[in-house]
């Protein structure tokens, strides 16, 4: 068992290091252990520093920063054991349109292997789509699935 | 191919059966605030196994059945069947096409199905051991929780890492 | 105090049932006391529904049905002891294009007597300002503010 | 009017003398993930009176002096200063333009100026009394808190309802 959690570790630590260079275009990352004599009761600190800036505590970084980090973690797991599914729920709601190019083109790397499902309010997130769902309340409180086209998306959007 | 199909009935603001089919890729959810987005999320959360009201913004598990409308009764039971398409045998059964079903009554009592014949919860479960299928903290990532791992303690982290191990 | 608490409350309540319905459009909503009995130590519940909707647990409200409640009782609390200033800090991240026109409307009623300053990602909420900033990095780690006008806003978001 | 200027220099990410002029009705500030934007908010909150580093994102009050970047020395002090129109006497003194400054250095000392003239917290929560300014819950909506009414414990909302009565 502890044999199993040092070999994830050090792999999910490399994924992370990895990912979040690429995600933020540079900056570093790092992952450690707070008590690295006992692993089997060791907790995990995170380590961001954005590029340009000096390492400080990530309770620091800003809103999109955060969900950035977060993210490249999130993948950093992913690559050490796959999913088949993933589902993110306004996952880009903070992050500005810059770092949502980011996050669309880390995604895609994925895509071939794991079946997202993500619920956006962004059209910048929308374009990545291959099947779109509608959801209404035409009748209100029963909610109503309608399946949509891109364009259809488009429309839809400006009257939603 | 994974998820083929979702089907929900009687679940949360889902008070018709509703079907959602998926393709490879990457599948778009649209629509206004409160129109039942996260709701779906929520359904494939319990028809997993979910076992925590919290963990679907509920305070006792029968706030997943539908509650009813000014003009529409409230639902005797929910039901929620994800089709799973297994042909890349990843879950270790011979069968190319699963069907897990969940149902909830009003009166408490609970069914569990796989392909139309009543299981366990212990059964789901373990269909899914070490599959990577099932709701951890990385393959479903609710609304506004997208930075939890961030404010998590030090140890939370570690059980987030350990379902990865 | 007990007198003053209770004037409070029942005038706060009166605000938040009455900007709800403006803000949802319909529905009800209210605020009660965990320990009427109790007045110093009683709790306050909130209790929502939104139109069409069956009355059910603040906690299965969606997302942007929360940050619209929220946004109720803070003007029924603005109303009630008004302060000069107010800052938001993307508070319209989690609405849909309709409820930030609607929450557009309502903060434009208080403008004449509190000064708003508001940081967005939103077009939508952009086009209520008065005065704009830019904050920028373009020395890496250092923020520069610089003046911008309304058409300069529009261009530089799409540079974003 | 109400606040007319905040100059902001070596406090967070500000490593140079920053101005932003105010007018009347609604100031929109816009700009990238981490450039900044959150910290002016967080300038306001500490010009104030705050005493918590964690209302500042910070885990000890040092932490909100510039800390340097890869080309620029760390600042030896954080200085915020907020001037004040006070022609429609809101605040109980006689003076129409109120200057409010606060100054933290590395070694940890902490200095209040109301009109350049040194005062202590007390001073500036005196002045502020009453007046519905300061970091009450609802004059400060920071970032992904918006809902934390919603979420607080009954006591707590009980807290922030005080605060208006
Ligand atoms: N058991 C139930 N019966 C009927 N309606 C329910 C039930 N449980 C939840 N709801 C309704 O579902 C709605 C919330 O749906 P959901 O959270 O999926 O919205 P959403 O589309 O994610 O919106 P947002 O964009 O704001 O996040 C609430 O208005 C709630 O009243
Ligand atoms: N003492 C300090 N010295 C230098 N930089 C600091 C200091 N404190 C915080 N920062 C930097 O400020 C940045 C965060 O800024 P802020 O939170 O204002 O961003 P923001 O513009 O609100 O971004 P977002 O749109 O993502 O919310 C972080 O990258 C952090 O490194
Ligand atoms: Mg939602
Ligand atoms: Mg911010």
């Amino acid at each position: 068992c502890l044999r199993l959690f040092k070999d994830a570790f050090s792999e999910i630590r490399h994924n992370f290091i990895e990912i979040f260079r690429r995600l933020f275009g540079g900056g570093s990352a790092d992952l450690s252990l707070t008590e690295p004599d006992n692993l089997m009761e060791s907790g995990i600190e995170i380590i961001a520093q954005p590029p340009g800036k000096k390492l400080s505590h990530i309770s620091l970084l800003s809103g999109g920063e955060r969900v950035l980090t977060a993210i490249a973690l999130m993948f950093a797991l992913f690559l050490r054991k796959p999913s088949p599914f993933c589902v993110l729920d306004e996952i880009d709601a903070s992050l500005d349109d810059a770092n949502i190019e980011l996050f669309k083109a880390l995604l895609m790397e994925f895509v071939p292997d794991v079946h997202f499902i993500i619920v956006t309010h962004n059209k910048r997130t929308m374009m990545m789509g291959t099947t779109f769902y509608g959801i209404t309340m035409e009748e209100p409180g029963v909610s109503k699935v309608i399946s949509l086209q891109l364009d259809e998306i488009e429309s839809k959007i400006s009257l939603d | 191919m994974f998820f083929k199909r979702l089907e929900i009935n009687g679940f949360k603001s889902f008070a018709r059966k509703t079907v959602l089919e998926f393709q490879q890729g990457v599948t778009i959810i649209v629509g206004p605030n409160g129109c039942g987005k996260s709701n779906i999320f929520d359904a494939i959360r319990w028809v997993l196994g979910e076992q925590a009201p919290t963990a679907l913004r509920a305070t006792k598990m029968s706030d997943v059945i539908f509650n009813g409308t000014a003009h529409i009764k409230p639902a005797n039971f929910a039901q929620v069947s994800l089709v799973i398409d297994n042909r890349s045998s990843l879950l270790p059964v011979e069968i190319k096409e699963i069907v897990i079903t969940r149902r909830l009554f009003r009166d408490g009592e609970s069914q569990y199905l796989i392909n139309r014949v009543p299981c366990r919860l212990k059964d789901i479960q373990e269909l899914f051991m070490d599959t990577g299928i099932g709701t951890t903290a990385y393959s479903m990532m609710e609304q506004g929780q997208v930075d939890f791992i961030i404010n998590a303690r030090p140890l939370e982290r570690r059980l987030i890492l350990d379902e990865a191990a």
